[in-house]
């Protein structure tokens, strides 16, 4: 564990923190893409299928059932609770997101680390999140203006990632034949989908105004 | 070379 990795997960709960405040408290998911958190739960459950066979430490165990737990609740909570459904942008919210899945599927057999079930799924859950803001990124366009809790979200959501970047060029200069391509271009990817986000979001930050 | 993994993370 080093810094980077505990600042990158410290940031993936953060996220995850005030996506399920504004949800849970003011029972509204206004401007949350539904797929994108749909997908994300699929990450969490290919990602996170040896959470039983192998275990890494109290903590990895810990968040890895925070992750699971919380994005599953969200997904309940955005689709049978009444109140927050009531909240739920339907009509705006349609990016074809099981078009994503498949591909990502089809990449992950042909390119990954070892050729075995519980590798290929992981690798799957690399490829599917570096994808999985896209309905997100599409929502945000289309609602224009958007809460800052929402805001947060994603921002926190797309800097957690960047920080695991500078956790691998740490490991890459700490650890020997510390190597993995696959991770380290479907993290760049998954980062760099968030530029245009990020570039908007410091100009309003700055300028003190909600994400626009 | 030992062969390092990722799997020691989230």
């Amino acid at each position: 564990m080093n810094i980077f990795r505990l600042a990158g997960d410290m940031t993936h709960l953060a996220s995850v923190l005030v996506l399920l405040l504004k949800i849970h408290t003011i029972k509204s998911c206004a401007g949350v893409s539904l797929r994108t958190q749909e997908l994300y739960a699929i990450v969490f459950a290919t990602r996170y299928l040896d959470i039983f066979t192998s275990f890494v430490s109290v903590y990895n165990t810990f968040m890895k059932l925070v992750f699971l737990g919380s994005s599953f609740s969200i997904v309940w909570y955005m689709r049978y609770h009444k109140a927050v459904h009531r909240t739920y942008d339907r009509e705006q919210d349609t990016f074809r997101h099981w078009f994503l899945v498949l591909p990502c599927l089809v990449l992950a057999l042909l390119i990954h680390e070892k050729f075995t079930f519980l590798e290929v799924l992981w690798t799957f859950s690399l490829y599917l999140e570096a994808v999985a803001i896209l309905p997100q990124l599409v929502l945000l366009q289309r609602t224009r203006n958007i809460d800052n809790l929402t805001g947060q979200y994603i921002f926190l959501l797309g800097g957690y990632r960047g920080l695991y970047i500078l956790n691998w060029i740490y490991r890459y200069f700490t650890e020997p034949h510390f190597v993995h391509w696959i991770t380290w271009i479907a993290g760049l990817v998954q980062t760099l989908l968030y530029a245009d986000f990020f570039y908007y979001y410091f100009l309003r930050f700055i300028g003190g105004r909600g994400v626009e | 070379p030992t062969s390092t993994t990722l799997k020691d993370e989230l």
